[in-house]
């Protein structure tokens, strides 16, 4: 564990409990897409496959509290607040992420078992999730500010990792190439909103993209 | 190493 990471580990943590307080709070679900959100419980559920695989307290109670938030998260927006769910503006056709997720997990994981296979299907799975979500904002050019707050705290959790990535490597000689690839991309996927959030939303103003 | 062991990241 190093300072990179736990930062990164609070920021995504943080970033699920604004969702959360959001949808509870304005009793509503607007401006979000369940497809992200969806694919965002594949990812933690494929991954931490390992739950019972004891690494530390931490690392158990990170894998739950990822699990149980993002299924909370859909369980709000598919059910509870479904009247809210602006179906219309979520769009985007998500089969042309989940395919070549599953092409890569086949192609190039690190072991050729169900475990290790699963686990690189959720790692490029969840470098391209938020798409649906920022096509979502993009469609409506408009994002609640807590929203955006969402966003720049779940984009900052990968971009953190990456500092994590050359610490590890530096210290440790620990290299991880499907994690440190499918990271920057993920990254790099918010750079046009960590812009947009830089000179927009932190200066008090609502995040309206020009039309 | 590679193998699942070390992905001990979340």
């Amino acid at each position: 564990m190093n300072i990179f990471r736990l930062a990164a580990d609070i920021s995504h943590a943080v970033a699920i409990v604004l969702l959360l307080y959001k949808i509870w709070t304005s009793r509503s679900c607007a401006g979000l897409s369940l497809k992200s959100q969806s694919l965002y419980v594949a990812v933690f559920v494929s991954r931490y496959l390992d739950i019972f695989r004891f690494v530390s307290f931490y690392n158990t109670f990170m894998k739950l509290f990822f699990i149980i938030g993002s299924s909370a998260t859909v369980y709000l927006m598919a059910f509870k607040f479904k009247h809210t769910y602006q179906k219309e503006n979520d769009s985007f056709p998500v089969l042309y992420l989940i395919l070549p997720c599953i092409a890569m997990a086949f192609v190039l994981p690190y072991e050729y078992n169900p475990v290790e296979i699963l686990w690189t299907f959720s790692i490029w799975q969840e470098s391209v999730a938020i798409f649906p979500q920022l096509f979502m904002v993009q469609k409506t050019g408009e994002a609640e500010s807590i929203t955006s707050h969402y966003l720049f705290a779940l984009g900052s959790y990968r971009g953190l990792y990456i500092l994590n990535w050359i610490y590890r490597y530096v210290v440790e000689d620990h290299v991880d190439w499907i994690s440190i690839v499918a990271g920057v991309i993920q990254t790099v996927l918010y750079c046009d909103f960590f812009y947009l959030y830089i000179t927009r939303v932190i200066k008090g103003r609502k995040l309206d993209l020009p039309a | 190493g590679h193998s699942h062991d070390s992905h001990d990241e979340l």
